[in-house]
Parts: C-alpha cells; structure tokens; sequence
C-alpha cells in the first residue's frame, strides 16, 4: 500500500499550526 | 493522517510492584494533531524521575522482550553521559518520536517496532527497537539513518544489541551485534 512518510521539519511545523 | 496507529507507554519503577505493573499506557494515537496534543502535555523525559521510562511503540506491539514482534529483534542504543540530560536527552527522544511516526527509514521502516527512553540516575538511554536482529541489511540502514537524525557526531559510535543477548545478561552490557 501506499507509504505516509513525514520528515522533520514538516512534523515540526504541525506543532505551531493552528 | 500516520501510517499507523502508535501507543505511548510510561513505566514507574515502584519495588512493591510486579514489573509489568509498573507499565501502562497512556494513550494511543494516529495523526499528527494528536501525536503534539499529547507531546505538548507530558512531562518532558528531562523531568521524570530517575527510575522512569516512556516508550512509544506501534501499536499492538508492548514494548517488552516477550511480544512476538520483539523476541527476535534487538535495539540500537543511545547511551548518554549525565552530564547530557539537561543538553541533549529531550531533543534526541523527540527526534527519535519523529523518526518513528514520521516512518523516516525508508522500506525498512516496518522493522522498527518502536523506542524507549530510560531516565536513571547513573545515565540515561535512548534506544530503538527492531524486529529481527539478524536482519543484517535492515538493521544497519536503520542505524545509519537514525545515528544522522540524531545529529550525533561521526566520531560517536551506538552499537546494536539482540535482545536474546541483553536478557540473559543482569548487570553488564551486551555484546554489540552491530554499530555505526
């Protein structure tokens, strides 16, 4: 199946989104 | 969305108790929103007392030797100087979380069936756990890419111990098996 690959610096841009 | 739905465990060292009660978990989650929901609640690992683990695996795996997708595996080790806790332990097992619900290793990220953080007094460690030790090629791509998210310097070596190997030994380390 298809992968759902997230790197750094997207994840730590989540933490601050609203 | 993640890939798949992971689980953080926290472990309490109370002597009265047997050890697998002093393991719960705390939650579970599957997106990004609830994963920093969580983070952004907890005690950093720099505050736990000495004695105290989390752990994140995925979940339906328990994040001990015994489980079925961890019997035949092993775990990169990241022991730090105490000296480090205050420096460096909460962003390696923040990087390390990242790591794993991001799946940032690649086609070998199915083996990696979790991580856990160890708080105690004579140094603390991080380590990432697979599923097959002798899985050779598996286990050394999943080294090499976790030793560069870490940042750690190239002159820093971790090893890889089989989890056979670490539970038949009480007090000393095991054997490295591998190390980048």
């Amino acid at each position: 199946g298809t992968r759902i690959i997230y790197d750094r610096k997207f994840l730590m841009e989540c933490r601050n989104s609203p | 969305p993640l890939m798949t739905s992971w689980a953080l465990w926290f472990f309490k060292n109370e002597r009265s108790r047997a050890w697998r009660e002093n393991l719960q978990m705390v939650t579970r989650f599957d997106t990004v929103e609830d994963f920093w929901a969580l983070y952004n609640n907890i005690k950093l690992p720099s505050k736990l007392s000495p004695g105290c683990d989390y752990a994140l695996f995925r979940d339906g795996i328990e994040p001990m030797w015994e489980d079925s997708s961890n019997k035949r595996g092993g775990r990169w080790l990241v022991s730090l100087a105490k000296q480090l806790r205050h420096l460096d332990l909460d962003r390696l097992w923040l990087d390390t979380m990242l790591c794993l619900i991001g799946e940032g290793f690649g086609d070998y990220g199915p083996d990696v069936c979790g991580a856990v953080v160890n708080i105690r007094t004579k140094g603390d460690k991080i380590a990432l756990w697979t599923r097959e030790a002798d899985s050779q090629a598996s286990v050394m791509h999943i080294g090499r890419v976790y030793k560069e998210r870490l940042g750690l310097s190239m002159k820093a070596t971790i090893g890889y111990q089989a989890h056979a190997d670490t539970a038949t030994k009480s007090n000393s380390l095991a054997r490295n098996k591998f190390v980048v």
